[in-house]
């Protein structure tokens, strides 16, 4: 399984919707300061299921919501699609792209999807939940984990073992 | 789960020991369980000793000491227990640029295995790079994606765009 | 003593915001003392706006501009109260290229006040010393001090010793 | 005032007595990850009067003796000279140069000095009182610093402005 696509719409300072196709290998994303990387990052968590607000650096989760600058009004909604390719049958669907989806409204209120049929985020949960990549797991790292993984103050590190046993 | 538990922590802690001493090259590094009795309780306890100086407690190594230290488990668990990609984003902001040389020359060893998507600001992980992502706000505040070539770094670092998506 | 604190705060204030829009090359940042009402109890509360984006909470601003926010207070602080010397240590790794072409010139502008010692990894903000330290551990775990020229640089960080101290 | 010349002698990995000479202006310090750069900053803080150990990111005070290599046997004492210079006479003494000393022993035990003269900890706490360079002052910025003056946890800025004031 491998990430093949990454849709972002009306997603933190993703006004226009954007689209990454990533190949195999290593990938570099770069620009300046404040453009947009860190919010591809919390776009994958996010998508992934993350519950909490401040993970993704917000006080409540329709700060990720694209809120409008000083030309441009807010959205009224945030939309992330992520297509994994399944060729080597990881998940247990008979598909060989699966796409999950999460969409968020300024009430609050997320939906989720997979190959684009509604379902639950126990779903997304479950079907990601063997392979490493949960939206706390260590297959997302930013800077502060390193601090994390060294100073373990609420058992990061064991957690950590967890996930992957 | 006990069991489970471990059998992988053998696993993980051989391989920690192995590929901290590839990217220190030298020096020695290994885990243990801090001796709370039941294995599922007890934190996860690093021990780490740079080529050359004497065994201290991790807290007196330095920021890239720590980053580095921090990588070799992350590695160790990706290496244990794959994970079909993985998202770093500015982990080697702390690397001087021998310790990223050889932090690269890992990424490609498990490249075969793992996807990688890297956010960083250091050119020489850019170089490494089968592909690469610009993230610009020529607009300020509205975050768009262009598709880079190496030799167009300059110009996506300066927010000028290169070409459409 | 409030007195005092509610002066210097008022004079701290204003060269925050005016240090912060030369640090951003515009943009808006400003002080306010949480509604405690003891000001010798308050909080100290920034918030800050980068050119061209929408007022949000500070949590949502991406790491370096994290970092130029925390020294436009720093440098305020220097302004309003200048300290005879100040020692940096890496403050300037989450900083892009044009962001820390932009730390270098208010360092230069603060130079007639206050002495800098500035611990790096990143080559710009070497360029600009007066002088230069090299440390280097030639002998594993053992630290010497060598004067540094410019040209030297790449040599001491490969830990190749130039002049004996 | 200024900072003229740091010795260090024992301390942290600085096993050999080195010195280090500022002149005025910017000084930068460079060299490979782990070298002991920040064992500089960490003598700073310490001649200056810190007290507590995990500032100095030790666990006990003789954590700043220089520990022994696989080499060389550890040593068993530390001692720090900070020479700052008094030409415009910041400091309430009669002269133009002022060296202060702090020396510890295994036991723990730290003795200070004023122009080599003993004195106790609080002469030199209330020598720099007045010119917001304290051991845990804002003229010393280590890396973290920049996260705790964004989140202010625990009224870090508070504390900044009274030291301002
Ligand atoms: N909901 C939102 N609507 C619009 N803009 C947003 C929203 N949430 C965050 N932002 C903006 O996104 C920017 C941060 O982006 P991000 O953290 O991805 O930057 P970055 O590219 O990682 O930068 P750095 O290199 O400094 O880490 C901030 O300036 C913030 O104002
Ligand atoms: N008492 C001591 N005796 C001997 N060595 C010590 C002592 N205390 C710390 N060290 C060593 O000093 C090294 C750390 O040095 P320091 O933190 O200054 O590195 P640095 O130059 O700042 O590196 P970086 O660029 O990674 O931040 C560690 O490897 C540690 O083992
Ligand atoms: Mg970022
Ligand atoms: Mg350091």
């Amino acid at each position: 399984m491998s990430l093949s696509k990454l849709e972002l719409i009306g997603f933190k300072s993703f006004m226009s919707p954007v689209t990454l196709d990533f190949r195999e290998g290593i990938t570099a994303i770069l620009g300046p300061n404040g453009c947009g990387k860190t919010n591809i990052v919390d776009a994958v968590r996010w998508v992934l299921g993350e519950q909490s607000a401040r993970q993704l650096r917000g006080t409540k989760m329709e700060n990720v919501i694209f809120n409008g600058t000083q030309m441009h009004k807010p959205l009224g909604c945030a939309v992330v699609n992520m297509t994994v390719d399944n060729a080597r049958g990881v998940f247990p669907l008979d598909y060989s792209e699966i796409t999950i989806t999460r969409k968020v409204y300024r009430s609050g209120i997320s939906e989720y999807f997979i190959n684009k049929s509604p379902c639950r985020l126990k779903d997304i949960k479950e079907l990601f939940a063997d392979t490493g990549t949960g939206s706390h797991s260590y297959a997302v790292i930013e800077q502060e984990m390193i601090e994390y993984v060294l100073n373990d103050a609420h058992g990061e590190r064991r957690h950590m073992f967890e996930e992957a046993s | 789960a006990r069991k489970q538990f471990t059998e992988t922590f053998a696993i993980v802690r051989r391989y920690f020991s192995e590929i901290f001493q590839v990217l220190f090259e030298g020096g020695e590094a290994d885990l243990s369980l801090s001796d709370d009795g039941d294995p599922l309780e007890a934190d996860v306890v690093i021990t780490a000793r740079p080529k050359g100086k004497r065994l201290q407690d991790i807290s007196l190594l330095s920021g890239g000491e720590r980053a580095l230290t921090a990588l070799s488990l992350l590695f160790a668990l990706y290496k244990a227990k794959p994970s079909p990609f993985c998202i770093f984003d500015e982990v080697d902001a702390p690397l001087d640029d021998a310790n990223i040389m050889r932090f690269v020359k890992m990424l490609k060893k498990f490249q075969e295995e793992t996807q990688f998507v890297i956010i960083t600001h250091n050119k020489r992980t850019m170089e490494v790079a089968d592909s690469l992502f610009g993230i610009t706000m020529e607009e300020k505040g509205v975050s768009r994606v262009v598709s880079v070539d190496v030799r167009d770094i300059e110009d996506v670092l300066a927010n000028k765009r290169t070409a459409p998506q």
